[in-house]
């Protein structure tokens, strides 16, 4: 701050003596601008502190084992208003500017230093990285993420925070998203998903041996009402015994690939181009059915133990989901109708002979910057 | 962004008792990730 109070005092004294005659006018405006430059500047430090001094009472709270509560505000409420998808769009735009090359490192490392992001595993040089986008879905060096040599277990997916898991054991299969609201993985994954449920047990067992999903997918857009998700409940009934799941939250600092947490075989893909608010704490604790409402991807195949399912869920900042299995695939487009809660866009691979087996490991997909 | 798995994993019978055997998660509430680290295991 004091930098720049300088340099804006230096820069008054310049224009002060430029201006020569009419001193008094001349004074009155140079002190008005950078005042207004320096209260901006010191708006901007207060905020980053405060959003820091919040961050770390949540970090100490989760730690001493607090549960936050759902608690529903005007704030969130406003939030269905704002374009956010104009808005994260834009931003995309904005991140994808190509920077000149001396400026690159800078940029990094600022953003580094803001989100925590750890430089020392960046693949590239920072110089290479043309703009802030290509440096958010950065790779990284060989090796820096070993996977567990235990063939029984299931590795992580992405770097993150895990904010719940668990066996779904409850009718509706429901996920907690805080204390006090839960949603449906039915509602998560699509109204088509080969998610076996305790009332069609036999049924769905036997499709996955036989001839697995693609018949369901068949009459997919007929079963999905326009309504909004939360009114829709397409699979009723109890979870199989054996289902869990696990939500792992990003932060915009980390390294936003997403990898294969097992080896299994990817039957389909769904998209649903929802809402884009934000994913953070806060939004968990303010906005009714945040994962369900959002933009997001889901992956939806067989491993050695059954089913597996992977929802990649975008928010305001990170909007858009790519795929690496599936290049052509586009997310976060323009909205073209004003429904927000449209059907999925539905792919089965399986029946096209395009079949695809991922390695544990592998990468499937990344988080792109808007 | 968010990454949410649902996925099948065996289960330890609960006439056997035995803890052992079945599924369990490896981490905790809160706790940081990374890619290729275990999220849970199991047993036969």
């Amino acid at each position: 701050t004091s930098f720049f109070a300088k340099k804006v005092h230096q820069a008054a004294q310049a224009r002060a003596s430029f201006n020569g005659g009419g001193r008094a006018d001349s004074n009155g405006g140079s002190y008005l601008v950078p005042g207004a430059t320096v209260a901006t500047i010191l708006m901007l430090g207060a905020l980053h502190a405060r959003r820091l001094y919040e961050d770390k009472k949540v970090e100490e709270a989760r730690e001493r084992g607090v549960e936050f509560e759902f608690q529903p505000d005007v704030k969130a409420s406003f939030l269905r208003f704002l374009p956010l998808r104009t808005i994260s769009r834009f931003w995309g735009h904005l991140t994808s500017v190509e920077v000149p090359v001396w400026l690159r490192p800078y940029l990094c490392r600022a953003w580094a230093r803001a989100f925590h992001s750890n430089l020392e595993e960046v693949a590239l040089p920072l110089e290479e990285y043309a703009s802030l986008q290509e440096f958010f879905v950065r790779s990284l060096k060989e090796g820096s993420r070993p996977i567990d040599p235990d063939p029984k277990c299931l590795i992580s997916p992405v770097d993150g925070i895990v904010l719940r898991f668990g066996e779904l054991k409850s009718t509706g299969a429901m996920i907690e998203q805080v204390k006090g609201f839960s949603y449906s993985v039915a509602s998560l994954l699509g109204a088509n998903s080969i998610l076996p449920m305790m009332a069609e047990r036999t049924h769905k067992e036997d499709d996955l041996i036989d001839n697995p999903p693609i018949e369901q997918g068949k009459k997919s857009w007929w079963r999905v009402s326009l309504a909004s998700p939360r009114v829709r409940d397409p699979v009723p009934g109890c979870p199989v015994k054996g289902l869990f799941y696990c939500v792992i939250y990003l932060k915009p600092g980390d390294y936003h690939r997403i990898h294969s947490p097992a080896d299994w075989k990817i039957l389909g893909r769904r998209h649903f181009s929802g809402r884009l608010f934000p994913l953070n704490e806060r939004a968990t604790r303010t906005i009714r059915n945040l994962y369900v409402e959002n933009e997001r991807v889901v992956l939806e195949g067989l491993w050695q133990q059954g089913f597996m399912g992977m929802a990649a869920i975008g928010a305001t900042n990170i909007g858009s989901i790519e795929l690496y299995i599936e290049p052509e695939l586009r997310t976060n487009c323009p909205k073209k109708k004003l429904l927000q809660s449209e059907p999925p866009e539905e792919r089965f691979y399986e029946p096209e002979g395009v079949e695809i087996t991922v390695k544990r490991g592998d990468e499937v997909a990344a988080f792109n910057m808007g | 962004s968010t990454v949410v798995l649902v996925f099948q994993a065996p289960t330890s019978e609960s006439s056997a008792k035995d803890e052992s055997s079945g599924f369990s998660f490896c981490v905790k509430k809160g706790e940081r990730v990374r890619v290729g680290s275990a999220l849970g295991r199991w047993h036969e």
